[in-house]
């Protein structure tokens, strides 16, 4: 469950960096 | 030439650090490299003047990461006009520290039975990337968030024709190593991390757009004036 956070938390900073 | 491969750290191409003419004929090439931890100074001492050179011996001045000779320049027959001698000098880390400008200048004194010289040369930062740079993710997030903007610097790393997954094989050579890896709108973005010698953690953005040859790097550090030392190395 912790990886899945991790994975998803790794996403969404990727994200943030397209569209900040 | 260059000895650089895809799965080892890089070794750059030796260049003349100490031309003969400033040195009494004694002529110095070299380059830097690191294997398994260990990294070396790895030279090429020609002489070029009319008579043997011999007792050589070797010192570097205090420099930003205590770079320092693990051995003395051991040179063992006396060189003969015309003669070259490949030594690789292992180095440590634990000498004395000074930051130096620029911050991987490293000034070197050579002494033989002719004379002392002095030269100085820039080391690549990767010679200090640790085998234990790879950072747990949960700290790498922490950590990115908890670094301020101030200190993120951002690069353009010129004609890259590698893929994704080619870069992070490649890098991991040199021990930058791939945290995370997503595809945002077709935009390959690889998260990573470095750690130097000194305990000093680097985080790392590298972003990569399909048939763009030009990547953007963007490096966070809690110690910012060794980002364009470490795009350097990246490069």
């Amino acid at each position: 469950e912790m990886d899945d956070g991790l994975d998803e938390a790794f996403s969404r900073l990727a994200q943030s960096r397209t569209n900040p | 030439g260059g000895v650089g491969t895809l799965s080892g750290s890089y070794v750059a191409p030796k260049t003349v650090w100490l031309p003969a003419m400033k040195a009494k004929g004694l002529e110095i090439s070299g380059t830097f490299s690191r294997q398994v931890g260990s990294i070396s100074m790895d030279l090429v001492l020609t002489n070029k003047a009319l008579q043997v050179m011999s007792d050589f011996a070797i010192q570097f001045n205090r420099n930003s990461f205590g770079l320092a000779p693990a051995a003395p320049l051991q040179v063992h027959a006396p060189l003969a006009p015309n003669q070259s001698v490949e030594i690789s000098l292992p180095l440590n880390t634990v000498g004395s520290v000074m930051k130096m400008d620029p911050l991987n200048n490293l000034q070197v004194a050579v002494k033989n039975n002719i004379d002392v010289f002095y030269f100085s040369t820039l080391y690549p930062l990767h010679i200090l990337f640790v085998e234990d740079g790879k950072m747990e993710r949960q700290m790498f997030l922490a950590t990115w968030k908890d670094i301020p903007n101030e200190n993120e610097a951002q690069f353009q790393i010129k004609d890259c024709a590698l893929s994704a997954d080619a870069v992070s094989s490649k890098l991991q050579g040199s021990n930058i190593f791939t945290i995370a890896k997503r595809n945002v709108e077709g935009q390959d973005m690889l998260y990573q991390s470095l750690k130097l010698t000194n305990g000093i953690w680097v985080l790392a953005e590298l972003r990569i757009q399909p048939s763009n040859p030009s990547f953007t790097l963007s490096l966070k550090c809690r110690a910012p004036e060794v980002s364009q030392y470490v795009y350097q190395a990246y490069d």
